[in-house]
């Protein structure tokens, strides 16, 4: 039967999930996600850069193709008329919605996400998203400045509320909408958290003491790392508390407690973030479409966490390249769900977190460039057709094949097998 | 097996790349305009190693040349996992840069 698709993509996300392995983070709704689901282990973003990286495995084509390399310019006018994955299941018969940041927004979506081309109704964005980089941090001397580490007090945030927050209740109302108009839908939500600034309710710092928190393993800038491939990470020193520290440029370093601070707060936010997918996903059991429903979880790039004294993304090393992947395919990576049968219940990264495995992982090495003809191959249409050497004038047609036939191979049962 | 992903039992090749505006750090090498870019690094990873050739870019018609290396990066997963130690100007890497190609 038709197959509904829920696709959640995250911010700067870099696989920092316990479900990949990370032994301080506390994801357990996305670990849940994950022991349900095949896992990829090494899925890369073709440019560590918001747009050209959404633009690219929106489209299915690589930024030489989109030539969006920066975010200034929208590929229908600038490059090609090429289809995206949610005009393709509009144009299947597919009710498409975008909640959050699916397009990065401006120019490079047109100033409309794409929509109508890309969507059944207009996006949504959260009201309170616009306060994103507004003095909303409380410094120590207790007033507001627009900082890089900002846990804050929700109830005192514009709106009383958190652009995430907002987008999780508006796609739980979509869901509930497509269920009592049974109709078949491809809902994008996309989270803002952990991308800058770390802004989050602070009760999640005290899941991450400080003194738990340490550098990274290789906090200086390598030695024979050519000048060129380094990033001079200048959109966090703008914030308010990194320009105070006067760090030189380009290398810095930044004092190692205020390192620590950073990675704490990115820390925090995925917990956060996980909060947030779990009550997506919780909602899903609620109106009874997990056996239905195909879930994506993947991120647009990684983020640097002080790695080769680099913070940000904007490199080619694999800390910000790097996302996690994966596929919730009911009947595929799990049995079929029986009604009424809860795959999501939400957990609380406050209490006892359950160690759970992936259901299949896939060592190999994949792009999210496939996204497109992954996700058309598991809802049964026809995959888009391999684009020419030059397909400017190629309205549909993918650069990235499909990654399904590495569904059945994950290395973890070839192992397992192996080892009888 | 030429396409991208290669033969089943061949490992898949990920790509990725990054522009920048000049060989060193600028305040704009996060994020340069498309106008402003004059280099290209392309990056070819498997699960055993990752190769990056920093190429001469042209904006104007969006090309770049593989004749003119600005800079190259070669690590190895096995013996170098969070890519500290370059070695690209260590070994020939004739075969990764015709695979690139």
């Amino acid at each position: 039967d038709d197959m509904n698709v829920l696709f959640i993509v995250v911010d700067d996300l870099r696989p920092v999930l316990g479900c990949y392995g990370d032994k301080l983070v506390k994801s357990p709704n996305i670990d849940q996600l994950a022991s349900q689901s095949i896992v990829f282990s090494n899925a890369y973003a073709q440019q560590a850069v918001c747009a050209p990286s959404r633009v690219s495995f929106l489209t299915g084509r690589r930024p030489d193709t989109t030539r969006l390399y920066d975010f200034y310019s929208y590929w229908r006018v600038h490059a090609g008329n090429y289809s995206t994955m949610p005009q393709y299941f509009k144009e299947n018969g597919y009710v498409t919605l975008s909640v959050g940041k699916v397009f990065h927004p401006g120019v490079s979506s047109n100033y409309s996400d794409d929509y109508p081309y890309s969507w059944s109704t207009p996006p949504f964005h959260p009201s309170t998203e616009k306060y994103e980089n507004d003095k909303t941090c409380r410094g120590k001397d207790g007033k507001l400045y627009a900082n890089l580490v900002c846990p804050v007090d929700v109830t005192e945030m514009p709106g009383g509320t958190l652009p995430d927050i907002q987008s999780t209740e508006e796609a739980i109302r979509l869901l509930n909408v497509m269920k009592a108009n049974k109709q078949k839908f491809f809902l994008a939500v996309g989270y803002h958290k952990p991308h800058i600034p770390l802004r989050y309710p602070q009760e999640f710092l005290k899941l991450y003491p400080l003194d738990n928190i340490t550098l990274a393993p290789d906090p200086w800038v390598p030695e024979k790392l050519p000048s060129v491939a380094y990033n001079p990470w200048m959109d966090i020193r703008q914030r308010d508390d990194v320009k105070a520290l006067n760090v030189s440029f380009p290398y810095g370093p930044l004092p190692d407690d205020f390192q620590r601070q950073i990675r704490q707060s990115y820390y925090a936010a995925i917990s956060y973030l996980d909060t947030q997918v779990g009550l997506l996903l919780n909602a899903l059991d609620d109106v009874g479409l997990s056996g239905r429903t195909i879930v994506v979880f993947t991120a647009d790039h990684g983020w640097s966490l002080g790695e080769h004294g680099e913070w940000a993304k904007y490199s080619n090393f694999d800390v910000a390249t790097r996302v996690p992947l994966m596929f919730y395919v009911p009947g595929v990576t799990t049995s079929s769900v029986s009604q009424g049968e809860r795959v999501f219940p939400y957990r609380d990264p406050f209490g006892h977190i359950l160690s759970l495995v992936p259901k299949g992982r896939s060592k190999k090495a994949v792009e999210l460039v496939s996204l497109f003809s992954t996700l058309a191959e598991l809802a049964g249409l026809q995959v888009p057709p391999t684009c020419p050497q030059t397909s400017f004038h190629v309205a549909r047609c993918t650069e990235g094949a499909s990654i399904v036939r590495y569904f059945n191979a994950s290395e973890e049962k070839v192992e397992e097998e192996k080892n009888g | 097996c030429d396409d991208t992903y290669g033969c089943f039992n061949e490992e898949p090749v990920a790509f990725s790349q990054y522009p920048r505006p000049a060989d060193t750090p600028q305040w704009n090498s996060d994020k340069p305009k498309l106008k402003d870019i004059r280099i290209m690094g392309y990056s070819m990873r498997t699960i055993d190693y990752r190769y990056t050739v920093w190429v001469r870019f042209y904006p104007n018609n969006f090309s770049a040349n593989f004749e003119d290396v600005h800079a190259g990066e070669l690590y190895m997963v096995e013996t170098d996992p969070n890519q500290d130690y370059n070695i690209y100007n260590n070994t020939s890497h004739g075969f990764f840069f015709k695979k690139i190609l």
